[in-house]
C-alpha cells in the first residue's frame, strides 16, 4: 500500500522518510551513539532550502485565489521554519559536545519537523490543485443541469461550444491526475468514468438534437426527453464520482467495501 | 510548479544531513 498518495509528494518526501527513519532506528540501537560529525554545513543547507521555501509559499499565498489554500499554508510554513531552528540548535549542541543525547533527539525531532512540515505544506498545495480540477468539472455539472431545457439548434449550438472547452479541460485535468494518483483503485474508477463521460459527451448531444428536431417538427418528444435526461443523468453521476474520487487522499479500504 | 521544487530542495537537504548523521552512528552499530 503506498504512503504518499501521489507520485510527485512519494518522490519529494520519501528519501527523507526513509533517511528519518534509519536515523531513529540507529540511535535505538547505539544507545550512547558515535561521536557525530560537525552537521553545521548540511544544517546550513536546510536552513537556506527552509528560507527559500518560506519565500515561494508566500508567493504561493499572495498569488492564490483559494481561500482553503490561503488558510492552511501559513502553519505548514511555520512547522517547517520550526523544525528547522530544532536542526540548527541540534548542530550548535552537537558542535559543543559531539555526544549529546539532547542534541540527537532534538536532530531527530527537528528532521521529523522538517517532514511532517513539508507533507502537510505539499498536502495543502495538492488539494488546492484538485479543488481547481473539482470547479471545472462542476462547471460541466451546471451545463448538464440546463441540458433539458434546450429547444431550439440555436440554443444547441451555443451549449455545445460552450462546454466543450470545460469537457476538454475536465478531460485533461483528469486524465494528468490519474497518471499522478499512487493508489491502483482510485486510478482504475477515474479511467472508467473519464472514459465514459467522453463516451456519454457525443451521445447526449446526439440525443438533445433528436429532441430539438422532433419539437421543432411539432411531433411527440416523451421518449426523445427521456432518452436525453438518462444520459444526462448518466453523465452527471460519472462526473460526481470522478469529484468524489478526487477528493480521496486515504487508503483506507474500508472505503470500498 | 516553484513550491515543489522548493520542497524538493528541502528534503534533498535534510536527507543529506541525516545521511551524515547516520554515517557516524552506523560504524557503532
Amino acid at each position: 500500500m503506498p504512503v504518499f498518495h501521489t507520485k510527485t509528494i512519494e518522490s519529494i518526501l520519501e528519501p527523507v522518510a526513509q533517511q528519518v527513519s534509519r536515523l531513529v532506528i540507529l540511535h535505538e540501537e547505539a544507545e550512547d551513539g558515535a561521536a557525530m560529525p560537525d552537521l553545521e554545513k548540511p544544517v546550513l543547507a536546510v536552513s537556506a532550502a527552509v528560507m527559500n521555501l518560506i519565500k515561494v509559499g508566500r508567493d504561493t499565498i499572495n498569488c492564490s485565489d483559494d481561500p482553503i489554500l490561503r488558510q492552511d499554508m501559513p502553519a505548514s510554513l511555520q512547522r517547517v521554519e520550526k523544525a528547522s531552528k530544532l536542526l540548527e540548535e541540534a548542530s550548535a549542541m552537537l558542535k559543543a559536545d559531539p555526544y549529546s543525547q539532547p542534541a540527537r533527539k532534538k536532530l531527530i525531532e527537528g528532521a521529523r519537523g522538517i517532514l511532517q512540515g513539508t507533507s502537510s505544506l505539499l498536502l495543502c498545495f495538492d488539494e488546492s490543485e484538485v479543488r481547481k480540477i473539482i470547479k471545472t468539472c462542476k462547471e460541466v455539472l451546471n451545463y448538464l443541469a440546463v441540458a433539458e431545457v434546450i429547444e431550439t439548434m440555436e440554443d444547441l449550438v451555443h451549449f455545445v461550444k460552450d462546454v466543450s472547452p470545460h469537457l476538454t479541460r475536465v478531460s485533461r485535468d483528469v486524465d494528468a491526475r490519474e497518471k499522478e494518483l499512487t493508489h491502483m483503485v482510485h486510478r482504475e474508477i477515474l479511467i472508467r468514468s473519464l472514459d465514459a463521460v467522453k463516451t456519454l459527451a457525443p451521445i447526449l448531444i446526439c440525443a438533445m438534437k433528436i429532441y430539438v428536431q422532433l419539437l421543432a417538427q411539432g411531433k411527440k418528444t416523451d421518449e426523445a426527453a427521456e432518452n436525453r435526461n438518462y444520459l444526462c443523468t448518466r453523465m452527471t453521476d460519472e462526473i460526481n464520482q470522478i469529484i468524489r474520487v478526487l477528493q480521496l487522499t486515504t487508503y483506507d479500504e474500508d472505503e470500498w467495501d | 510548479e516553484m513550491i515543489l521544487e522548493a520542497a524538493k530542495s528541502i528534503t534533498s537537504a535534510t536527507a543529506a544531513l541525516l545521511r551524515a548523521a547516520c554515517a557516524a552512528q552506523r560504524e557503532l552499530v
